[in-house]
């Protein structure tokens, strides 16, 4: 046992236990304590309650918290799968685990169809991709005619939607990254593979005797 | 200015929003 052992752990609610979130994903124990000091670090950013609300999630990604984004609202509703409203530290780990670089090109398929699939209804569709495409006009400040984002719709839907029903369903989305690989690369954080020395401040504040597995 | 080579998704995935990246930028 090191000198910075401490057993105490309830400073946040609803902090799960290390050990048990190393054994459900492809972080390591010291990876997990390493998250834990980012997960700090934005769940404080505005209120210092050990989870993460919609406002920090947007500081965090775009150094602001006062325009409302359609993008960080999809990457917030990704996160919180129980939908309670906040993000905590399982649900934060859970979720990166799938940007993890050693996750299941499977899986990362799947979240990606989630992030799009903005209604859930198992479709993504035209309507969808459109709003998505006009808020990325918005975020940008770039301008397009309406006519040449429908043009880009068309010319994705043709490629994508391989029934023409007017939806781009698992398989077809499936299908469609596969052929189109760059998709992905927004679905893998290199990162995550150095998280330990991005935040090496874990080891002072761990809880587990061994934290190097 | 030649956005409509891309596709849709190819485009929307350029969002900062969407860029997870920047959660580790602290």
């Amino acid at each position: 046992m090191g000198c910075f052992h401490s057993k105490t752990r309830k400073q946040f609610p609803g902090h799960e236990d290390p050990v048990l979130l190393a054994s459900q994903t492809a972080f390591s124990v010291s990876e997990v304590e390493a998250l834990f000091e980012l997960f700090k670090s934005i769940s404080s950013s505005v209120i210092d309650d050990g989870l993460i609300n919609k406002e920090e999630l947007q500081l965090a990604l775009f150094k602001n918290r006062k325009k409302e984004n359609l993008f960080a609202n999809r990457i917030f509703d990704l996160f919180d799968v129980k939908q309670k409203g906040v993000i905590d530290f399982g649900d934060f780990v859970r979720l990166l685990n799938v940007f993890h670089p050693n996750a299941p090109q499977e899986d990362k398929i799947n979240l990606s169809f989630k992030l799009y699939d903005m209604d859930g209804t198992g479709y993504i569709e035209r309507q969808e991709v459109k709003q998505m495409l006009i808020a990325l006009l918005c975020e940008s400040e770039m301008k397009l005619a309406d006519e040449t984002i429908e043009m880009i719709l068309d010319k994705t839907f043709v490629e994508a939607d391989i029934d023409q029903d007017g939806k781009i369903d698992k398989s077809e989305w499936h299908n469609f990254v596969t052929r189109n690989p760059s998709l992905l690369k927004i679905m893998t954080l290199p990162y995550l593979r150095d998280i330990t020395t991005t935040f090496p401040s874990f080891v002072f504040n761990s809880e587990v005797d061994e934290v190097a597995t | 200015a030649a956005p409509v080579t891309m596709n849709a998704f190819e485009l929307i995935s350029t969002s900062q929003g969407l860029n997870l990246g920047s959660l580790f930028d602290r």
